[in-house]
This record gives structure tokens, sequence and C-alpha cells, in this order.
């Protein structure tokens, strides 16, 4: 854990008095190294220890009882206010339908994620609609209707999908209908993409065009590495981005992919999902992923 | 081009960056870079393009130290009879299993093999459904589950059974996608395999692994050696941004080969995994 690590360094550099910047630099470099096997993307790690590195010059750690711990508890704190910082419920429309599209890379749990929403939404007292606008996946379309009867969710499935029927039109007449069965929100399922797919996210592009959301949710697997630096920025540039649901959080990953879309989209975390049921879905806990990124 | 690039510390930097961006975890990065220091001093290497390629050569070389050959010889049983080469599929959810399965038996019956395809995620909603859609596409028949919910050990089981009994040369057993963590869903695994093996040996165990995922690729890689005998790692989705450079570590601490890499969503986006081309693609 950091904490061991920083408590070792800590240890090492004892009875020295002041600590110098060379000792900073080394406690940084530990921090670096931690965030790193965290899977935080280097951008990210990068600005991030340079933040930390100007906290830890300062008094609070100089004048601390135990350095070591104070360093932690300014990283931890660090990582709080980016993980939490904008944390906010879910946007509503003024009128409805309340329009919610999520996009993200091929497997990271959308389709699931739908049902999911949906009958947390439905618990809510709302009346959701689900929109099967994944034409291409080979039965993503049958999957979604599975989905939508186990979650106890109406879904709007005019096209076989299979690569038949034009996801927009899909998506803009599932508004329309919305707004004449008077479904309160419609939650929208899109084909995962990937960033690099030029005409894909063009797609997603003139999906989110079409509708006009009043979210857009970025969904991606927790147990993402490097890459999702790289794949929040061309989803933020591509769709745009209004908040983000961190998936597969049930495994042993440590998540530092938080980081990462957080840093990079300055989107919110607003969900978790923890498992394959339809209630494995939780509002996103800043202070637990923290933890677990460090830990 | 024409000149060569002088080395300076920015290019040690770079170097390790570039691997770290590629997911080769910061450990390796620099136990890689630091290594090629010391050869560089050695040989008085002073073009960092020489360096690239020394790097590159380090890379594939580790990478090529297993055996990346698919075994799918078709085994005798006690009569001398052929049974089917057995494969079966493992992994976390939404690496790319089903559709690499698809893509496999496309690959097989152009070879001119006779592929059945055995429908063992009796879990996921359309699991059944999608696998049948990429065994028609692929040319392979599909042996589906005979109820709903039906123990995935008893499918896979019937599969092999229908294989046998239909003279096929391979089988290939999807399963459902499962986190490592999971101990239940990974003993359900070994049961699968121990069932399947009543009928016959597996010639396969195929862990796929998505190259977008970090460090947890290794722990993946590990527990599915430890529950399912995995032989042979398929890398997905190498068509994105993604490198998958984490299979390093993960050749280094359960030794399983790369045979196989995914390149898109179509049917013909499977290759033979190349140690020399994906070196190249890690760093450039
Ligand atoms: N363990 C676990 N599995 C999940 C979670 N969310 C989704 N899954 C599983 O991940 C796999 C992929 O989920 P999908 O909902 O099909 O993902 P998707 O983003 O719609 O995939 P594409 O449409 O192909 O891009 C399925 O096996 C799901 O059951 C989660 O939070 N935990
Ligand atoms: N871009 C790209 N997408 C891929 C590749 N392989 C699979 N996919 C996509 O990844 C998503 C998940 O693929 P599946 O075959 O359903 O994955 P799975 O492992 O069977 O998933 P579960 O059974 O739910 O665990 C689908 O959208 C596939 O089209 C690949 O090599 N490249
Ligand atoms: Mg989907
Ligand atoms: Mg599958």
């Amino acid at each position: 854990s950091l904490s061991e690590r920083l408590t070792a360094t800590f240890a090492h550099l004892r009875g020295k008095g002041r600590l110098t910047a060379a000792d900073i630099d080394s406690t940084v470099r530990e921090i670096r190294r931690a965030l790193l096997d965290a899977d935080v993307a280097l951008e990210v790690v990068k600005a991030f220890t340079a933040a930390i590195r100007t906290r830890a010059l300062g008094k609070e750690v100089s004048e601390a009882l135990n350095p070591a711990q104070q360093v932690v508890k300014i990283v931890d704190e660090e990582l709080v206010s980016v993980l939490g910082g904008s944390t906010r419920r879910l946007h509503l429309a003024k009128v409805p339908p309340t329009v919610i599209l999520l996009a993200g890379l091929q497997g990271a749990g959308k389709t699931t994620l739908a049902g999911k929403l949906g009958r947390a939404l439905a618990a809510e007292g709302h009346t959701p609609l689900l929109a099967a606008c994944d034409l291409q996946r080979p039965d993503a379309v049958t999957q979604l209707r599975v989905i939508g009867e186990q979650a106890g969710v109406p879904v709007f499935a005019p096209e076989p999908g299979n690569g038949v029927g034009d996801p927009v039109r899909v998506a803009r007449d599932a508004v329309v209908e919305a707004g004449a069965k008077q479904y309160d929100v419609v939650i929208v399922d899109t084909a995962g993409r990937l960033g690099v797919d030029a005409e894909l996210m063009d797609q997603a592009k003139r999906i989110r065009e079409a509708v006009q959301p009043d979210e857009v949710l970025f969904v991606i697997d927790a147990m993402t590495g490097q890459d999702a630096a790289a794949t929040a920025r061309a989803f933020r540039d591509g769709v745009g981005l209004t908040g983000v649901v961190l998936s597969k959080l049930d495994g042993d990953t440590r998540g530092g992919a938080a980081l990462s879309v957080v840093s990079v989209t300055g989107a919110p975390i607003l969900y978790a999902s923890t498992g394959e049921g339809l209630d494995d879905f939780e509002v996103f806990h800043p202070d637990r992923m923290s933890r677990r990124i460090l830990d | 081009f024409g000149g060569s690039r002088p080395i300076d510390e920015q290019t040690w930097e770079q170097l390790e960056d570039a691997l770290i961006l590629g997911d080769l975890g910061a450990e390796a990065s620099e136990r890689l870079v630091a290594g090629l220091r010391a050869q560089a001093e050695r040989l008085q290497v002073r073009d960092e393009r020489d360096l690239r390629s020394m790097l590159r050569d380090a890379l594939a070389e580790e990478l090529s130290e297993n055996d990346p050959t698919l075994h799918l010889r078709r085994p005798a049983d006690a009569e001398g009879r052929a049974l089917p080469a057995v494969v079966l599929v493992v992994g976390v959810n939404g690496v790319g299993k089903t559709t690499t399965i698809g893509k496999f038996a496309r690959f097989l019956s152009r070879l001119g093999k006779r592929v059945m395809v055995g429908a063992a995620d009796t879990f996921r909603a359309a699991a059944v459904e999608q696998l049948a859609t990429w065994a028609e596409r692929g040319g392979a028949e599909v042996v589906r589950p005979e109820r709903a919910g039906q123990d995935p050990a008893s499918v896979a089981y019937q599969a092999v059974a229908h294989g046998i009994e239909e003279n096929a040369d391979v089988v290939l057993i999807d399963t459902a996608g499962r986190l490592q963590t999971k101990a239940g869903l990974m003993d359900e695994l070994s049961k699968i395999r121990r069932v399947v093996e009543k009928l016959a040996p597996v010639a396969e165990v195929l862990l796929v692994l998505d190259a977008t995922t970090g460090r947890n690729g290794i722990a993946q890689a590990e527990a599915f050696l430890n529950h399912a005998g995995a032989t042979g790692i398929v890398l997905t989705k190498l068509d994105g941004s993604a490198k998958g450079g984490f299979v390093l570590s993960a050749r280094e601490e359960a030794g399983i080969p790369i045979k196989l890499i995914g390149v898109g969503e179509g049917i013909d986006d499977l290759h033979a995994f190349n140690a020399e081309a994906f070196a190249r693609d890690l760093v450039g």
C-alpha cells in the first residue's frame, strides 16, 4: 500500500531534521510508482504528483509529527477531491422525457447498465424506456429485450439489428415514442466503439445531435489501463460526455482508470456497477475509490 | 529522415514513457530501459534508432519464449478412433470470447475442418443467440443448452459428445465471462473442464484477454492458469489505441504463450500472434 511504502521511505529519512527537496523527490517517486501500479494514466500521474509535490514541500509535512502519514493524507485528500469534486445527481429534464445516452468501448457493460439504470429509476417512481440502438453487435437487440424483461422495463426495439436499421433514426423515434406514451426517461443503448474509429465516433455524435440528451454517460471498465486517458479524450471530443459510470468494480483491479477519466474529461463519476445482477448498481463513492487506488 | 538521432537523458525517459504507456508496467519498463542502457554503453551505441531496434528485439525475444503453436491435432480414444480437438474458451466478462469463437470457427472451416461450437454460457442474456449467429457465420454447427439455466458443464459435455458422434475435427466451447475473484465461478470452470475430460482430452484452453486491460491482466492469467489450465492467450481489441503490454508480465508470471490476436469485430479479424510486429507497435 502507499502508506506502507511511504512509511518505509520516511523511516529511511528519519532523524535527518529538515526534509530537503531531494527527500520530497524520492517521496514523490514512490507516489508516482504506486499510482502507475494502480493503472493511473502516465500524463495524469505526472500532473497529479506535481500538485502533491507542491503541497509536500510545505509546512504541513515538514512540521508533521508523522510526515509519512501526512503525505498519505495529502494524496488521499487530493484524490478524493478530483474523484468526487464535481459529484452530483443525475440531470433530469425540465420537460420530460429525460434522455440518457450510453457510450463506451466494446464490452464495457453498457447494455447491462441500461437495465440496471432503468430498474433503479423505476424504483424511484420514474417510467423509463430502453432504446435498442446497437444494431450492429450480433443479437444486441435480443440481449436488451431480455434485460428489459428481467428489469421490468419496456424496450423500444423497432429494428432487428445485426446490421439492419439506422441507430440515429431509432434513437430519434424512441424519444418520440416516449413523448407519445408518457415515458419520462429514455435510456439509449449504443454499440461499443473504439475512440480511434472515426466513422463510429461520428455516428455517436449524430445520435447525440438527434436526441439532445440530458446526460451522455461514458461507461468504462474499471480494469482499463493506460488507454483510459486516450479513450476518455476521444469520447469527450467525439461525442461529448456529461458523466461517467465505472463498471466491474466487483473485481480486484485497483481502478486507477477512475482518476484518469475524471482528470481528462472533467466529467464526474455518477455510478458504479458492481456485478452482473440487475441490482449490482450504486452511487459512486469517491472516498472508497481513493482507498482502493492507494491500497 | 537521413541523419542519426543522438542519445541524451530525454531519450531514456521517452523510451521508458513509451513502454509505460503501452501498459508494460512501471517496473518492467524501468528494468528493460536499464538493461538497454547498460547494453548501449557496452556496445557504444550512438544513434537513438539503434536503441529502439535493440529494445524491439529484446521485447520480441521475451515474448517468443513460449511455443505459440495451436495444438489442434485430433487425439485418439482407447480404441484408436479419432476424437475431436476440444478447445475451451475462457476469460473475464466482455473481453471477446464469443466473438473470437466465431472468428476461429471461420478460420478452421477455411482449412477444411469440421467445427462444432458448444454454447456453455447458460447465464448471460442472449449469450446462446449471439454464439449461434457467430457459429452460422463461421460455418460451424452449434450445440445449444437443452433447457434454460442448464449446468454449463452438462452443455459442454453434450457438445463434445455430439462432436464425437458427428466426427467433428474441433469442438469450441464458449463459457460465461467470470471475474477471477469469484471463487464459485472459477470452481465451475474447473468442473466444466473435468466433465469434458471424461469424453476427450482438452487440446487447448484459450484465455481471452482484452488489450485495454491494465495490471489486472496478470492476475487474470495466473488465476485462469490455476483453475482452468490455460494453454494459450488470445489478445483482443488490438485494433484500438491500447497496446496490451501487460502480456509481457503475464508471460513472465504465468508462462502462457500468446497464440492469437483479435484486431476487429469482423469475422476475419483474428491473426496468429507475431512477436516482432507486437514489439514494433509498442516501441515504434
Ligand atoms: N462482473 C461484472 N460483470 C459485468 C458488470 N457489468 C457488466 N458486466 C458483464 O460484462 C459483460 C459485457 O456487458 P455488456 O452489457 O454486454 O457490455 P456492452 O458495453 O454492452 O458491450 P458491447 O455492446 O459489446 O460494447 C457481460 O458479461 C456482463 O454481464 C459488472 O459490474 N460486473
Ligand atoms: N474492436 C474490437 N472489438 C472486439 C474484438 N473482439 C471482440 N470485440 C467486441 O467486444 C464486445 C464483447 O465481445 P463478446 O464476444 O461478447 O465478449 P465475451 O467475452 O464473450 O463477453 P461475455 O460473454 O459477456 O463475457 C463485442 O462488441 C465484440 O464485437 C476485437 O478484436 N476488436
Ligand atoms: Mg452492448
Ligand atoms: Mg460471451
